[in-house]
């Protein structure tokens, strides 16, 4: 048997409006300490990684190990059908070939019950190195949307430049050249606005827009994001997903000239 | 131009 509850089920939603994008069809992993995802796009150059850890839920039960193929389309459409402020519980039998989301409003006065096919998926599984990056940036999620919205229009890579003065995105077309520069705040009235660097050593690195764009689709799950570069290494795109997990976009760099 | 290598030239399968 297994079963989640999540009075917040709106972060399910939202979770979804981040990966749906970029995936058609995932595993999620359920396990004892919560459930995971784990997905590549259908061109193999970016992996998505969902964590949601089990204290994170109101209720969670998992008395063996499943992996539930879905549909991504068809579960984003059945979660469309819960109102902002339900109660979202996805429970299934063991070996069960379905998984049903159950919304309970607020009032439990709306009690409405979907019940999903679940999907056989053979899907690779990456194993994600440890690595110490030469680069964090924490800065406000919203802000990273607007760069990667702005600079697409010039042309289809974003180049990142991490060093001590700060970071500065760049990007470079047929109708010119645009440049966005942001330095480490110094001080802020909340800790949501701030921008931060963690710098080792200076990093910089191309990426295309398309994707980063994609990743930014995750921008209401939190108000701030992380970047971490490395030199010849996957960029990391992190979100929290509120108290309970985070989401994380692995993007392989663009290389050579 | 630059050319875009997939993820798994970075991650192996694990």
């Amino acid at each position: 048997m297994f079963e989640a509850r999540l009075v917040h089920g709106n972060l399910l939603k939202k979770v979804l409006d981040a990966i749906k994008d970029l995936l058609t069809e995932a595993s999620w992993d359920c396990a004892d300490s919560g459930i995971q995802l784990q997905a590549m796009d259908n061109s193999h150059v970016s992996l998505v990684s969902v964590n949601l850890r089990a204290e994170g839920f109101d209720k969670y039960r998992c008395d063996r190990n499943l992996i539930m193929g879905m549909d991504l389309t068809s579960m984003s459409k059945i979660l469309k059908c819960s109102a902002s402020d339900d109660i979202i519980t996805m429970k299934a039998q063991d070996n069960a070939d379905t998984v049903s989301f159950i919304f309970e409003s607020p009032s439990q006065e709306k009690v409405s019950d979907y019940q999903m096919k679940l999907m056989n998926l053979d899907q690779d599984h990456l194993g994600i190195p440890e690595t110490e990056y030469a680069c964090v940036i924490k800065m406000p999620s919203g802000e990273f949307a607007r760069i990667c919205r702005d600079l697409s229009n010039f042309g289809e890579n974003i180049v990142i430049a991490c060093s001590k003065e700060g970071v500065k995105f760049s990007a470079a077309g047929d109708i010119g050249t645009a440049n966005v520069k942001l330095a480490q705040t110094s001080s802020v009235d909340k800790e949501e606005d701030a921008v931060v660097i963690d710098m080792q050593e200076p990093v910089t690195l191309t990426f295309a827009c398309r994707y980063l764009n994609m990743f930014t689709k995750a921008t209401p799950l939190s108000p701030q994001v992380s970047l971490s570069m490395h030199p010849d290494v996957p960029l990391v795109v992190e979100y929290a997903i509120g108290e309970i997990g985070q989401i994380q976009y692995f993007l392989a760099p663009k290389i050579g000239d | 131009a630059k050319k875009q290598p997939t993820i798994s030239k970075f991650f192996a399968p694990g």
